[in-house]
């Protein structure tokens, strides 16, 4: 027996607008410490890691570790039949679900769907706990905001820490450009840019990927970027009480 | 040039 009540429907849409450009079917696990996803995209250089506390729910039940593979795709056809304001619940009674089931809840409305589940032998990737040498925080709509700017020049960014803050930078056919955020400690949270750096890295990505997860931006006012050199790096957005959804993207090195 | 390197070669299957 498995039930998990979103006292906030709309964050859990939002988590699955977020991952959706991402990754194609993936396995949900439930256990009685709460709710987990870790699945990769085709080419293998992206990860998403969700993790969802049971205390972050508004009602949460799970007697036994249930894996339910869904397609993100299907899923997101059943929450559009969501409102923003609903409470969601998801549930299923057996042991090896072949479905499970959404209970959509608003003032005036309570919708009952069925979502067909499929049997994925998807292969889980271990990923160690990782001391990372530079670590900022920033504001989400900043770095989304970098993120598609310098996109539009070319389709590497480089990443480099210093004590004094990050730099992004680009240097396409057209040309190139950087962009350095300083560190501030302005009062608003929100604002705030921190960087802890014991060791400074240069790295380049993808950018594309970044755009794709910065859709997560509506999860968080915040940012948390994890980098070591010649690592994968890691974007969090903590989900405020919940737990946090993370996309883990290998970096591109030099031939 | 840079090369895009895969998460196979930083994470282990589990």
């Amino acid at each position: 027996m498995f039930e998990a009540k979103f006292e906030d429907g709309g964050l859990f849409k939002k988590i699955v607008e977020a991952i959706k450009e991402l990754v194609k079917n993936v396995n949900l696990e439930a256990n009685g410490t709460g709710i987990s996803l870790q699945a990769m995209d085709t080419s293998h250089v992206a990860l998403v890691a969700l993790q969802l506390n049971e205390k972050g729910f508004k009602k949460y039940r799970c007697e036994k570790s249930l894996t339910m593979g869904l397609s993100i795709e299907n899923l997101q056809k059943i929450l559009k039949c969501s409102g923003n304001d609903d409470q969601i619940t998801l549930r299923t009674q057996d042991e090896e679900p072949t479905t499970l089931s959404f209970t959509f809840e608003s003032k005036n409305r309570i919708s009952e769907f069925q979502l067909n589940l499929m049997s994925l032998d998807q292969e889980q990737l271990g990923v160690p706990d990782t001391e990372y040498s530079s670590v900022v925080r920033m504001p989400s709509n900043e770095f989304t905001k970098i993120c598609r700017e310098l996109g539009n020049i070319n389709e590497a960014i480089g990443i480099e820490t210093s004590k004094e803050g990050i730099k992004f930078y680009v240097k396409g056919d057209i040309g190139e450009g950087q962009v350095s955020v300083k560190i501030n400690d302005t009062e608003k949270p929100e604002e705030r840019v921190e960087c802890e750096v014991d060791e400074p890295v240069n790295l380049s990505f993808a950018v594309r990927y970044f755009n794709l997860f910065n859709k997560a931006s509506a999860l968080s006012s915040q940012v948390i970027l994890s980098m070591s050199q010649d690592q994968p790096l890691v974007i969090e957005y903590i989900i405020e009480e919940m737990g946090s959804l993370k996309l883990y993207l290998a970096p591109k090195i030099n031939d | 040039e840079t090369k895009q390197i895969k998460l196979e070669k930083f994470f282990t299957k589990t």
